[in-house]
């Protein structure tokens, strides 16, 4: 898991 | 997109609107901390970086420019035209220790060794702690402006939100992001003292004061 699943978010 | 992320952007967004709204109605900054509005500042310029390297949306792109953009405004107006009213005595969280404690936990939770990562990571925990300057200057004073209220109110309903975001991403994409997510539940339980007062008083139409 890299982290930049969420990262669509503010 | 859901619901709930969209109506906790609109909080937050109505949030600022509503503090820009205080400053030019009472042209005055009382109550409001300058350290929690630099340390948001801080936050917001750390976690849209990628604004240079990863394009999600229009919206996406517009609310990251208006967050910097409204933040250093209210700086500015907070440090220029209102600085008569602003009390530094009252606003004396040691904001040092936010911005190291960021900076170990980041470096010790960030998912890659980036720079970009490693500040997203660094964004998330300062903001999780970026509202304690403010809850420290309320809970000197004891009291606050209606208004006030409402602009906290409004940054704590957009966190709250964020968590049932993230429990409908986990059960309808799989999708979860620890820090994220625990960053976010800490910020959040410190509004609870907030939200009583706020639930038990200023609804009913009296006045914020603490007991």
């Amino acid at each position: 898991q890299d982290g930049h699943q969420l990262k669509d978010e503010l | 997109m859901n619901i709930f992320r969209l109506v906790a952007d609109l909080m937050h967004l109505g949030s600022i609107l509503i503090l820009l709204l205080k400053m030019f109605t009472s042209r005055s900054c009382a109550g409001i901390s300058f350290k929690t509005q630099a340390l948001y500042l801080i936050v917001f310029v750390t976690r849209y970086l990628d604004l240079f390297t990863h394009f999600v949306s229009v919206y996406n792109t517009f609310m990251k420019i208006f967050f910097i953009s409204s933040a250093g405004y209210i700086l500015y107006m907070m440090r220029v035209p209102l600085k008569d009213t602003y009390n530094k005595h009252l606003d004396a969280f040691r904001w040092e220790f936010l911005l190291g404690g960021a900076g170990v936990l980041a470096l010790v939770f960030t998912h890659k060794y980036t720079v970009i990562e490693t500040l997203w990571t660094y964004s998330i925990f300062l903001e999780m702690m970026a509202i304690l300057p403010q809850l420290l200057q309320l809970q000197r004073t004891g009291e606050a402006e209606t208004i006030t209220t409402h602009y906290l109110f409004a940054l704590g309903a957009y966190r709250a939100l964020y968590i049932v975001n993230w429990i409908y991403r986990y059960e309808t994409e799989h999708h979860v992001d620890a820090i994220s997510t625990m960053a976010g539940i800490v910020q959040t339980a410190l509004y609870c003292d907030f939200f009583y007062v706020y639930f038990t008083r200023v609804l009913k139409g009296k006045r914020f004061k603490l007991p």
